[in-house]
């Protein structure tokens, strides 16, 4: 309980920063290997120059996310937590240290691969997305409400895939309704870019206006 | 740490009862959606008969898991563990009182789908089995590795979509051999029955010795 005031102090900070900066922060949560990293790495190959941007990654343990997500030509600084199972408040501001926010427009925060936790631990982001893969199941919303709920946007993820795992996108989009009916949901592939004009466009209508 | 403490008190409480009653009981732990309860569906329909069976699955919600386990004649018991990410050793004990120990051989835990938590957290099981699915990627095992080093044995599942993925199996199994060289790794499909049959012999072969 502490803590969790103590990370909603370090959060409200977080968010009043980025905002003065006038900076979209998006939290990207998932379970591991639903597509986050790929995901990002097609969206900074895409739209870093239009929109400037940089990446904060959290992993328990190796740098392989910023190394890849660095390959674009945006700063990616990699989180290692160790055992703790999301990203914090406080992680978040000791990275946001080293970047030069007065030059961007998006900053990433890609998440520890995990569906329950880290939705407890606002990080002072502006936009929420919940991301879940074809191959995970299509009930896993109804099991893991908390992350779906918290979601201002979900994607539904390597829909490339669909055919070969036999997806059931009608009881899968059914279920992601009824979980989070405010939520907006898209259908994206990193791999064949389906979808992925739709999400840079809702990336642009969330930029903070100009000042 | 309090807490820890005390779980493994009664984890130890439940090893010592599984153990009387000459019970192998395995705790099953993977990110969500990388096929337990698929695992275990075929398992108990094609062995629940020559070794007597029972599950525990824990879920933030919903007995969709417990309801799909029952139907091939194992006692299947649900904990939903609302916003708490892990099974422990209370939630077990609990459930073990439902069951009727005398006449079981192997008690299945299948955890919440996570793949940091769940290993800080002793259940009294004697088999640790960490699943992992092609579909997630082959450097899971180094992002993750608390739960590749807790496992005793390491399941590749869903290999059935290895070509569909493009999945790289030399990188996956040299990754999980370098994270955890001590534990048993085996591919299977639920779906195709590719490995099923070394996964029920190293079920038969972990079984206690009859007294
Ligand atoms: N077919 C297909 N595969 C994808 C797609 N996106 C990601 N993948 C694959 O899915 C696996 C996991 O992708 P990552 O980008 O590492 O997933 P992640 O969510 O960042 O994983 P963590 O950071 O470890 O939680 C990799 O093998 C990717 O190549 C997609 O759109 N289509
Ligand atoms: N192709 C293929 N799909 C599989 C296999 N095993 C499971 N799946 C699919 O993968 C999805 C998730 O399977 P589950 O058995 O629900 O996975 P789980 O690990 O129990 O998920 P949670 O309990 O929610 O963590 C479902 O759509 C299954 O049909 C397999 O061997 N091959
Ligand atoms: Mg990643
Ligand atoms: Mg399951
Ligand atoms: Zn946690
Ligand atoms: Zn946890």
């Amino acid at each position: 309980e502490a803590v969790h005031g103590k990370n909603l102090a370090v959060a409200h900070e977080n968010r009043e920063r980025f905002g003065r900066c006038g900076i979209l922060a998006a939290n990207l949560l998932s379970s591991p290997g639903a597509g986050k990293t790929a995901l990002l790495e097609a969206t900074l190959r895409d739209t870093h120059v239009s929109m400037p941007s940089a990446v904060i990654v959290g992993d328990l343990q190796t740098d392989n996310d910023a190394r890849r997500l660095g390959r674009w030509g945006a700063t990616a600084i990699q989180v290692t937590t160790g055992d703790i199972c999301h990203l914090d408040a406080g992680m978040v501001q000791r990275a946001m240290a080293e970047l030069d926010l007065s030059s961007l427009s998006v900053v990433y925060l890609e998440n520890v691969g995990n569906l329950v936790c880290p939705t407890s631990f606002d990080l002072g982001e502006s936009l929420r997305v919940a991301l879940v893969s074809v191959t995970e199941g299509e009930d896993k919303p109804l099991k893991y409400p908390g992350a779906f709920k918290w979601a201002d946007l979900i994607l539904v993820t390597k829909i490339d895939l669909a055919a070969a795992v036999g997806f059931d996108r009608d009881t899968a989009i059914t279920n992601l309704k009824r979980v989070s009916p405010a939520a907006r949901i898209l259908e994206v592939s990193s791999r064949s870019g389906a979808g992925m004009e739709q999400w840079y466009e809702t990336l642009r209508g969330r930029l903070p206006a100009r000042e």
